[in-house]
């Protein structure tokens, strides 16, 4: 196949570009991606998020967003939503029927992805943070084509299947040239909130650990699984307790 | 788009195809798919399981397949690996390296399932249960084009940020016209092994029950969180504890 020469665009006014990735579904990407773009902000970066799962956006969700959109004056530029000072944009607000399921073949969705990269007006942002799909496809190699991607961020879960599937997303980051700032464990541990014990109901053989050294990546930090972190109704914990443990590692 | 006349061609030897899918990843649909096939086998019916998540195999890892592949006699065919009397495939075995990232945009994707479908000598099954990818895309499409289904067993957590996706999931079964057998909720709660306490860290709103009752689908019954559960040695807990009130569900 003929290497094509792609000439990677940046995105008019946006500084850096900030990828968080993992490779395993339902590790707390979303999660992770919202409450890193506020903690950027309260060290008083100015940032925005783009929400690149298509088929599974949680962002107006996580954030609360209505789908209500509007266009710039001259109708060429969707404005994004803006919430608790961040920019979001998300497949999620294009959709009439939030329930309705985006059943498209992967060209399709990188014609969105496009989309929502040039038509939305992202100017005056330091960064802009994007929330991956899982996997390692069609999203991935457009993104990585597209755009000049300054670094990225991998959230894995202890368990031995999850760190097989983040072996494979870091290895791609690594095929792509994209640098790696670290990786932050979810879900590590449950700390019963009545007699105080720690549970590793997602095991504890520290593969995550390991794999971090294999591959020289910095392990930067762990979340328990905690019922505050698992906020659906739009205040992410970063926001609504900015000085608890977990906000403090961000 | 001309609606291209698809005949759906049966797999030969097999009886009936199931697919366990959600929308969402991370839910632990792999973990139901195997349990489900060993629970199937149980009740003396002869099962087979397909994973078709090219970007993330788990089976081999849960039911600890080797990825040593032998064609039959004349060569036109793989035949599939044996466990605990399960005939299995999945994309990870093909995969020299295991932590090597599978990169393709979806049309690459959807020639290599047909290969698992087609090249794989399946005959003499009753169900061969079909272990989907996160999210609602080529891969689905793919299948639903190609095979004749019978049907689907759907699996969500409680958050809202999963039901959100696992509705898209669902409309896009009923679009394809797949009937659903149910669906089954995972990680529902934690039982702390130390003072009894139930947990629930993902919430308890019943909102997984409230979108069956919206979308007339049977709940066929949930799951703890549960570190037997979670196992990635390769013994599924059908397998490895058959008298467990979880195995009884299956
Ligand atoms: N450490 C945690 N403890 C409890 N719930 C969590 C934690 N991390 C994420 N969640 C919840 O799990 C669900 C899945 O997380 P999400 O960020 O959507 O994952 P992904 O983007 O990887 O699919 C969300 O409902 C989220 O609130
Ligand atoms: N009820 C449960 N309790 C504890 N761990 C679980 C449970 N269900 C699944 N797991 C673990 O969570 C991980 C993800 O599950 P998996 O079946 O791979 O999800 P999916 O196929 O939806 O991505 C696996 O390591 C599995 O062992
Ligand atoms: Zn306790």
């Amino acid at each position: 196949q003929r290497k094509k020469r792609i000439v990677k665009k940046p995105i008019p006014g946006v500084k850096h570009i900030l990828c968080v990735t993992s490779g395993k579904g339902g590790v707390g990407k979303s999660t992770v991606a919202v409450n890193l773009a506020l903690a950027f902000q309260a060290c008083g970066k100015k940032v925005g998020i783009l929400d690149a799962d298509i088929n599974g956006p949680s962002i107006p969700k996580l954030l609360a967003l209505d789908n209500e959109l509007h266009l710039n004056e001259n109708e060429t530029m969707i404005i994004p939503k803006e919430k608790y000072g961040l920019k979001c944009m998300s497949m999620g607000l294009l959709l009439d029927d939030e329930n309705a399921a985006v059943v498209w073949r992967g060209v399709l969705i990188c014609d969105t992805i496009k989309e929502l990269i040039r038509k939305v007006n992202w100017s005056g942002l330091d960064i802009l943070v994007v929330d991956c799909p899982p996997g390692t496809g069609d999203v991935h190699i457009t993104l990585s084509q597209e755009l000049p991607v300054s670094g990225s961020v991998v959230v894995s879960t202890p368990q031995d299947v999850a760190v097989a599937d983040v072996r494979k997303g870091t290895s791609m980051l690594k095929e792509m040239k994209i640098p790696i700032f670290g990786l932050i464990q979810n879900m590590s541990y449950f700390e019963c909130p009545d007699c105080g014990k720690k549970n590793y109901i997602f095991g504890n053989n520290d593969s995550v650990k390991r794999m971090c050294k294999d591959m020289s990546l910095d392990f930067l930090g762990e979340l328990p699984l905690n019922s505050t972190i698992n906020d659906d109704n739009g205040k992410p914990f970063v926001y609504s307790q900015p000085d608890s443990s977990y906000s403090k590692i961000f």
